[in-house]
């Protein structure tokens, strides 16, 4: 058994792709 | 009646998730933050899975650390790795967990100078997604006012707080312990969300934490062996779930010391450094320390000791050279002569008054006097004066000059003054014998005169044994003489 690859599919992300906050 | 209660899992009634709570004291020596891959990472981009990084690292427990962007595997926020900065927010508010250089831990929101401080800077530094807890309360709420731009992000940041999942987070204990905590889940199917993950670590004593990377980043390996049940599918056979490749990595690691090699000049034993030889000092072994006077200031500390300046010695520096030797070490011999001082550093010799030269073998020159010569004779006769003095005395004059005549004679037969008073000296000289002369005389005539002619001179004569016929006429010849 080897060490497989992840398919990345449980995403758990804070915000969308594209990421619109601004430095404070 | 038959069937069973059935709860939802996702309405927040009891439900059972599987983790683990890794607690670990002096996190300053015993914790790191991990670049993926090791040093580089961040800048390289790399995404590699939490056992790879752990293993090369030599950790004890890892988990998966800060955000990462998943498609171009850019490290997300603020990461100090072991004292350097590889990641920057630019000033973008996340929840922040670090230490100091002091071994401070800090919790919470940072300006962009806080991050960047040069006075106790970050040696660990990692950015998360909410601060959970704040002093022991819970702080979710706030954090979205902080965390979460309201006009576009409101949506997808309340899910990520509330739906059920894999969850990592990192903080710590009163006792100033770390703690690191992840539970396994599955989005919306399995785990907590995070309100119950901070309530669970408040009711273990947690005073401060952040929430860091979940879902399937979720990993949690032990002596580099995953040790958790990651949720995203492998990409060969769904039936079989794989631990993902991410970016930065937390570490609980055996106690280091920093540098890890104590500057070449110590031994690390459980993250402190035991400094080699009696000189070297501190925390890190970089300080060079001779004791309480530090070589009296009259040396430099070296780590086999002291190095005493020119006319120091001892081991503290703090004895001046024994008179009579001088310079590096005392292992110069002076040469002064005539009772004169020698100087420790340099050698040179502090004449007293009547000498000069540098070793203070000459007397002083005529019309010169005081200590080294160098005062000029004031005397109105044009005489010399006292060498050590500077009195015009003449009869001390004059004796100098008769005890020192071979001399005077060299240094100054040319010099009229000297010459002037040479001839006063003879000539004084001379009134005192014809003086004593005349009195002799006139003392001798006086006593012949006395003896009233009673006295023949006899001239002494002998040859060949006989006596002089005069002397056979008077004859004792012994009897004759008188006088």
């Amino acid at each position: 058994l080897s060490t497989g690859v992840s398919l990345n599919d449980d995403l758990l992300l804070p915000y969308p792709g594209t990421r619109t906050r601004l430095p404070r | 009646d038959c069937q069973p209660v059935r709860n939802d899992p996702r309405n927040g009634s009891k439900r059972a998730v599987s983790g683990h709570l890794t607690v670990a004291t002096a996190p300053l020596h015993s914790f790191s933050v991990l670049e993926p891959g090791g040093p580089g990472g961040c800048a390289a981009r790399r995404l590699v899975t939490v056992e790879e990084t752990a293993r090369a690292a030599g950790c004890l427990v890892a988990q998966n650390g800060g955000f990462f962007h998943m498609s171009t595997g850019e490290c997300l926020g603020n990461i100090v790795s072991n004292g350097d900065q590889v990641s920057s927010s630019g000033g973008l508010q996340n929840a922040q967990f670090g230490i100091r250089q002091d071994g401070t831990l800090v919790t919470g929101y940072l300006s962009e100078e806080e991050v960047l401080d040069t006075k106790n800077p970050f040696v660990q530094l990692v950015s998360g997604v909410v601060w959970l807890l704040r002093n022991g309360r819970v702080y979710i709420n706030e954090s979205e006012e902080t965390e979460c731009d309201k006009t576009q992000e409101t949506g997808s940041f309340s899910k990520f707080v509330n739906v059920i999942s894999a969850r990592t987070a990192l903080g710590h204990d009163r006792e100033g312990r770390l703690v690191m905590f992840h539970v396994d889940g599955q989005t919306e199917q399995r785990g907590i969300n995070l309100w119950e993950m901070a309530e669970f670590l408040r009711k273990q004593g947690v005073v401060n934490a952040i929430n860091l990377d979940g879902g399937g980043s979720a990993t949690f390996v032990v002596n580099g062996t995953l040790a958790n049940y990651p949720s995203d599918h492998c990409l060969d056979d769904d039936m079989w779930r794989c631990p993902r490749r991410i970016s930065t990595v937390v570490c609980v690691h055996e106690p280091r010391c920093n540098p890890p090699d104590c500057n070449g000049h110590g031994t690390c034993v459980q993250g402190i450094c035991h400094c080699t030889g009696d000189f070297w000092q501190g925390a890190d072994c970089s300080i060079l320390d001779c004791g309480p006077s530090n070589c009296s200031l009259h040396g430099l500390c070296t780590e086999t000791g002291c190095l005493c300046d020119a006319g120091w010695r001892g081991s503290n520096c703090s004895q001046e050279c024994a008179n009579g030797s001088f310079g590096v070490g005392c292992a110069q011999k002076c040469q002064c002569e005539n009772g004169a001082a020698c100087d420790p550093i340099h050698g040179t010799c502090a004449c007293l008054p009547g000498f000069q030269g540098d070793t203070c073998a000459e007397v002083c020159s005529l019309g010169w006097y005081g200590p080294g010569c160098h005062h000029a004779c004031k005397c109105e006769s044009l005489c010399p004066c006292d060498p050590k003095t500077g009195s015009c005395n003449l009869t001390s004059t004059m004796h100098d000059i008769l005890s020192r005549g071979t001399a005077f004679f060299k240094e100054f037969g040319g010099e009229r003054t000297a010459w002037l008073c040479l001839t006063l000296a003879l000539a004084l000289l001379l009134l005192l014998s014809a003086a004593a002369n005349v009195t002799f005389v006139l003392g001798s005539r006086t006593s012949r005169r006395r003896l009233d002619g009673e006295y023949a001179y006899q001239p002494l004569e002998e040859m060949n044994g006989e006596l002089h016929s005069l002397e056979k006429e008077q004859g004792d010849p012994t009897c004759s003489i008188k006088d």
